[in-house]
């Protein structure tokens, strides 16, 4: 569902990014990172989408979902930038855009 | 003697080529020993795979399969107003259109397993085509791309950050470990000037770029020069040629059957399909042996324009044609004797700064870099596979600048073409150009990048801000590989593909895929209602049961006896023989007082409810006290006041 949530997200004209956490040690690490993208989506304002296919330490966070003016929109991105660029667990990370791909 | 009844076999030339014999892809002669890909699962990444069309279902592969624009398993094209989504369709029947079903067409690996991830219909992003690229991969042996950026001759774009890190992340786990084979069509930005090296998924080194060739053996129109391109295959040319047959979609305007598939997307299939012929007879060649393979046994073919060079190691490459013609005999007979290439060594030069100027043709700016053997000795890289350049260039209009780069042998690669139609402003950024065209030759020596402007209008002076050098290869040395080459041509013959010869496969690695406890969001909805709907019809079950037998009760049981509170007490202790044993779930709501006082459990309330079995419901009569039976005609919904019982409560 919430990987479902992600794509109609953006193709509704929501916002979303793919960040790379730090990876964790241990035994339960993808149930950690799993909390830990839980956490920075939340920190964010996003809602974490899930692991992003087979790629460890990558989530995809999404925009919650509801209707919101050009403004409103603006201003989270401003503010999911701001946290997510700053957050010591995120290695990287990228807001989502449209890929322009052709058939051949 | 290989006989087919699907009507439109005869036609599908570039399986066999009866007019023009040679101008096919040479497998029949494959077929013949068995070699039809079983074993094998090539995925389409595409719009869509109608797979219920009956050249495609039997060899469908629902477990490989996804649909990633609907996000449910099933990737059945969905019909749209330029009815375009055959495209899908269309190169999955090229990979394994079933044979001798009296239907269309025969695939080229009409053994193997299809399946279809759908993506391209509808919004693509980064996260989701790094998703497609590893979907099933341990499933999927083989992804067939026919699709990339705009082949417009002015873009310049590719996998982004997760897109390259799911393809190299498929090349190492998946396959259990072989390596996932990604096969792309080159692009048919012929028309524009375009040049494969602009295009990130086609330059790639880990994915094998294929293009195209008409019937006579011409590039065709649409076809582009490229010296990252492996090799070529048989597609469709310009209107008097014929173009290739494979399975349509029967949808809106489709029939199940075309004769009109074409492009670089036509072609990228058949050496999919040609692909899983290997892998039938070697099922452990990694990603890069097979590559190998093709650079082996791809071969050169007369055409007067195309600039065949011959390398120093005996490998002719053309920026036309690969490194020739995809030839199905020769690389199946080559994966069956073919024993793994060495560890991937690579190189990477420092960053080299040089904010230099590129001057306007005919003068050049010249850049060297020398790779000592101390360089290598760390990696034990001996001979190149693919050699990639990083470069940042500033200039007014990207399109004028022309890089080059020769090899320590001397063999240039045109890495950069000039395109006419590209008038970007802000040049290259970290772009990386790769060729293939130095494959097997020593890697040691000096490396020199070309670059000029060959521009006509006097505009602002480009300049070369930085450049890398890296080299990809592998310990084999000249010789080996000399040697590799010989081994090859004997086991053209066909002698070794029999089933009594094998070389041995060490077994693959056991990654679990993460999604495979997933439950569909649609399954998930169906669930939680069926739920929803269960706990609803419980409660009211249960409410019905309790008010209607408080009801029964109030109405004759308690006009003579107290009630207890709550619907359920033990059953009477009173039982005949046949309630011995007999579990009695609906028992009675009110207890009753002896005359004297004594409570006792005789319920001559009925225990009984609609619900029980009538032979319950006698039993349960028969426990009634015989004082009451004439109370058993208990009104319902009797008013509360009518229903207090001897002591006032109320039942």
């Amino acid at each position: 569902l919430s990987e479902a949530g992600g794509l109609d997200t953006l193709g509704a004209g929501g916002l979303s990014w793919a960040v790379h956490l730090d990876s964790l040690e241990g035994e339960r690490k993808e149930e950690s990172l799993t909390q830990q993208a839980d956490a920075v989506a939340q920190a964010a304002g996003l809602v974490n989408a899930g692991r992003i296919g087979e790629l460890q330490g990558h989530y995809l966070l999404v925009q919650p979902a509801g209707h919101r003016q050009a403004t409103e929109v603006e201003a989270m991105r401003q503010q999911a930038e701001a946290v997510l660029a700053r957050h010591e667990a995120v290695r990287w990370h990228s807001e989502q855009k449209l890929l322009k791909r052709a058939k051949r | 003697s290989i006989h087919f009844n699907d009507p439109k076999y005869p036609q599908q030339w570039h399986l066999n080529n009866r007019r023009s014999p040679g101008r096919d892809i040479n497998v029949t002669g494959v077929w013949e020993r068995n070699v039809t890909g079983r074993g094998v699962t090539v995925v389409v990444v595409d719009d869509g795979v109608e797979h219920t069309i009956q050249d495609i279902a039997p060899n469908y592969s629902p477990e490989g399969s996804y649909d990633l624009n609907s996000n449910d398993p099933d990737p059945m094209p969905h019909p749209d107003e330029e009815n375009g989504n055959h495209h899908g369709t269309r190169c999955a029947g090229e990979i394994a259109a079933v044979p001798n079903n009296s239907f269309c067409a025969v695939g080229v690996a009409y053994g193997s397993r299809i399946a279809g991830i759908r993506v391209l219909d509808g919004p693509l992003t980064d996260s989701l085509e790094a998703v497609a690229f590893n979907k099933h991969y341990q499933i999927n042996d083989i992804y067939s791309c026919s699709w990339g950026p705009d082949d417009d001759g002015k873009t310049v774009d590719g996998p982004h950050q997760l897109g390259k890190a799911a393809l190299q992340h498929g090349v190492m786990a998946g396959r259990q470990g072989f390596g996932s084979i990604f096969v792309v069509a080159s692009g048919n930005g012929g028309q524009h000037n375009d040049n494969c090296n602009y295009d990130g998924y086609a330059n790639s080194i880990y994915t094998v770029t294929i293009g195209a060739v008409d019937e006579e053996g011409r590039m065709p129109f649409y076809a582009e020069e490229c010296a990252s391109m492996l090799a070529v295959t048989f597609s469709g040319g310009d209107k008097m040629l014929r173009s290739i047959v494979t399975t349509d979609w029967d949808l809106q305007k489709g029939t199940g059957c075309t004769e009109g598939h074409t492009g670089t997307s036509a072609a990228a299939p058949l050496a999919a399909g040609m692909i899983a012929l290997m892998l039938q007879v070697r099922p452990c060649l990694t990603w890069r042996d097979v590559q190998h393979i093709i650079v082996f046994t791809a071969t050169q073919y007369e055409d007067r324009r195309a600039d065949w060079l011959t390398n120093e190691a005996g490998f002719s490459h053309s920026h036309q044609h690969g490194f020739g013609l995809l030839n199905a005999w020769r690389l199946v007979n080559a994966a069956k004797i073919w024993t793994s290439v060495p560890y991937l060594a690579s190189y990477v030069s420092p960053m080299l700064k040089e904010n230099k100027a590129v001057p306007r043709s005919p003068h050049s700016l010249e850049v060297l870099w020398n790779v000592s053997r101390t360089d290598l000795e760390m990696s034990g890289l001996k001979t190149l596979e693919h050699v990639a350049v990083t470069v940042s260039i500033t200039h007014p209009r990207r399109g004028s600048l022309e890089l080059r780069l020769f090899c320590p042998s001397g063999m240039m690669s045109l890495i950069g073409a000039p395109r006419s139609m590209d008038s970007d402003p802000n040049g290259f950024s970290d772009w990386t150009f790769s060729t293939v065209r130095c494959w097997g030759e020593r890697a040691r020596g000096v490396y020199r990048l070309v670059i000029r402007d060959v521009g006509d209008e006097p505009l602002q002076v480009g300049i070369l801000q930085q450049w890398q050098l890296t080299l990809y290869g592998s310990m084999w040395s000249p010789v080996d590989i000399k040697d590799r080459q010989s081994l090859l041509e004997s086991a053209m013959s066909g002698k070794y593909l029999h089933d009594d010869f094998t070389l041995p496969c060490p077994p693959g690695l056991r990654i679990p895929e993460e999604d495979g406890y997933t439950i569909t969001p649609n399954t998930l909805k169906t669930l939680v209602l069926v739920g929803c709907f269960s706990v609803f019809w419980t409660v009211y079950y249960m409410l019905e049961v309790c008010l209607s037998q408080r009801s029964k009760a109030s109405t004759h049981g308690c006009r003579k006896h107290s009630c207890r509170k709550g619907c359920f007490s033990r059953p009477p202790r009173r039982q005949n023989s046949k309630e011995v044993g007999t579990a009695l779930e609906s028992v009675p709501l009110c207890s009753s007082k002896d005359p004297d006082g004594v409570d006792s459990e005789h319920g001559d309330c009925t225990t009984a409810s609609s619900f029980l079995a009538p032979e319950l419901l006698r039993d349960a009569d028969r426990n009634l006290p015989q004082n009451s039976k004439s109370d058993l005609d208990c009104p319902l919904h009797e008013p509360p006041d009518l229903l207090q019982g001897k002591d006032g409560q109320v039942c």
